[in-house]
């Protein structure tokens, strides 16, 4: 996450896991 | 004295930390063969990204995280994983290692091409974390009470967030009291180091820069 819209997208697609779940 | 919801918030806080550690198959390889610095800047910063995936998965046990607002729940995380990281970070480098690993460990990041007037203060802050000797239960409601920060840039809803931040501030108020009698001053000086955080994260923006130029 060497930027800000990196570090977004991992902390969204990380969340998001859990509302598949 | 710690009432029942008060447990019951340190038992679930706890375990989640315990559980959501970076695999170690990612950390096994900070200390496999010699890497260039080309190598050891992906290894860097896929270490980065297991650290941040790690930290929602922590973060999404934390009681009422949840319900916030999705977006506010984004601008915690946002705002907070950087402060995080460096703090899993301390606990870690702080650990008792097999002889030898804290060297290696050490010499990768002299080698990662990050400038060296950033890596000082990194290691000044790793130090002054590990002469704290928290157990791991405030370790895990020290993160939590970075991660629950009101006042991070785009969160709306700040007075749902200080409630629950708050909660855990009372929480681990207690705990010190609990594990360090003889240190009337140990919160405060937990709450210290939180402001050094700030300082560290303000300087990571620059820190990254240098890092690319290099």
């Amino acid at each position: 996450p060497a930027n800000n819209l990196g570090l977004e997208d991992i902390i969204r697609k990380a969340l998001m896991g859990n509302l598949e779940e | 004295e710690f009432t029942t919801e008060q447990q019951a918030l340190m038992r679930v806080i706890t375990d989640a930390y315990n559980k959501h550690q970076i695999p170690q198959d990612v950390t096994k390889k900070l200390l496999q063969d010699q890497y260039s610095t080309e190598e050891n800047f992906l290894l860097l910063t896929e270490m980065a990204t297991s650290q941040v995936q790690v930290l929602v998965e922590f973060t999404k046990n934390i009681p009422g995280f949840l319900s916030l607002d999705r977006e506010d729940q984004i601008a915690l995380l946002k705002g907070s994983a950087v402060e995080a990281m460096f703090l899993r970070s301390a606990q870690a480098l702080n650990k008792k290692m097999p002889i030898g690993h804290t060297e290696v460990l050490e010499e990768r990041i002299h080698k990662s091409g990050i400038s060296e007037e950033f890596i000082k203060p990194m290691f000044n802050f790793y130090k002054s974390i590990g002469e704290l000797h928290m157990v791991l239960e405030e370790q895990a409601l020290l993160t939590t009470i970075t991660i629950l920060t009101p006042d991070r840039p785009y969160v709306k809803d700040q007075p749902a967030v200080e409630r629950l931040q708050e909660n855990v501030l009372d929480l681990l108020r207690k705990m010190c009291v609990l594990h360090h009698p003889q240190e009337p001053q140990y919160f405060a000086r937990l709450l210290g180091r939180l402001t050094e955080l700030r300082t560290l994260s303000h300087y990571h923006a620059e820190m990254l820069a240098s890092w690319k130029v290099n």
